[in-house]
């Protein structure tokens, strides 16, 4: 899975993600990057998000739009909001996976339950970050 | 009147060093390089992120390193069954394309499905036969094949019904069926 957000010069931001799914997965059988609020989700009131891992639980948690919610509702800091989602909600069902993060005033967040994610950022600050573990 | 990219490749259990030398760290932190820098192109320009993401993501689903477009895993069929998504902070309009395998860029006709129809999600032979009409690009689906997904087909499939190594976690981890 693959995904990406940016936030542009007008301050609108966009979500998007990619996959061929799960290996050995079942014929007919669709996981959360297509689902929006499940694995891609953007509102230019909290943040953009993109999701990879076994898309079934980020779809049953609704996992993005969970994030989303708890930032614009409960004021929760993007990091926290997304440790809470991916350790206290998904993780206890069985899920793994990763999420990456850019809010509203362009700083970037990511977490993830498992050893690694391919993942990275660039900012108009300058900023060029590259990380895999 | 920042701007700014985030972007990933996918997250597993198998990323972990012993399977990634310094070698194949740098060939998939050039690409990701190569993915930020289309898209942040895009905004350094004063282009919208809805177009950003996508050029970004595009350089992703073109390498057949990552989970998506070419390289895409298989399922238990043998066959390639890929989705997107794609959404628009200031609108809230949103595209999404499911089970398809004849577009060359999901993400472009999650964009389409976003952009040229009033629906938000379209599957499998229906989003295909309008992706088609709207003149995406479309290939065959031998387009996405690469042997080291198959294999990885073949080795999970090989696995369930031989009894797992559970002394090799790696084995493990990539056994996600019970």
């Amino acid at each position: 899975t693959v995904g990406a957000v940016a936030i542009d010069k007008q301050g609108n931001i966009a979500a998007g993600t990619s996959t061929g799914g799960i290996a050995n997965k079942k014929y007919g059988r669709i996981g959360d990057s297509p689902i929006i609020g499940a694995g891609t989700y953007a509102n230019n009131i909290t943040c953009g998000i993109s999701c990879t891992g076994t898309g079934e639980y980020f779809i049953r948690t609704v996992a993005a739009h969970e994030v989303s919610n708890l930032i614009q509702y409960k004021n929760t800091h993007p990091m926290e909001a997304l440790h809470e989602v991916i350790f206290n909600q998904i993780a206890p069902l069985g899920g793994e996976g990763g999420m990456i993060l850019l809010d509203k005033y362009g700083n970037v967040f990511w977490d993830f339950n498992t050893k690694g994610m391919f993942r990275g950022y660039k900012k108009s600050t300058g900023d060029n970050v590259i990380e895999i573990f | 009147n920042s701007f700014a990219i985030v972007i990933h490749g996918g997250a597993g259990n198998g990323i972990v060093p012993e399977n990634l030398n310094e070698e194949k760290q740098k060939v998939y932190k050039d690409k990701l390089q190569e993915a930020l820098n289309a898209g942040y192109f895009v905004l350094e320009k004063g282009g919208k992120s809805i177009d950003a993401i996508q050029e970004a993501i595009k350089v992703l689903e073109d390498s057949p390193l990552f989970n998506a477009g070419k390289g895409a895993v298989f399922n238990s069929e043998g066959n390639q069954e890929m989705d997107a998504s794609i959404m628009d902070g200031k609108t809230l309009n949103s595209g999404a394309v499911a089970g398809i395998n004849h577009v060359k860029n999901p993400i472009l006709a999650a964009r389409m499905v976003m952009d040229s129809t009033k629906h938000v999600m379209l599957s499998g032979k229906g989003a295909e036969r309008i992706m088609e009409k709207l003149g995406l690009e479309m290939v065959d689906s031998s387009y996405f094949f690469t042997s080291n997904r198959y294999n990885q087909l073949k080795r999970l499939q090989g696995n369930q019904t031989r009894v797992v190594n559970t002394s090799n976690e790696n084995i493990l981890n990539d056994n996600k069926y019970g």
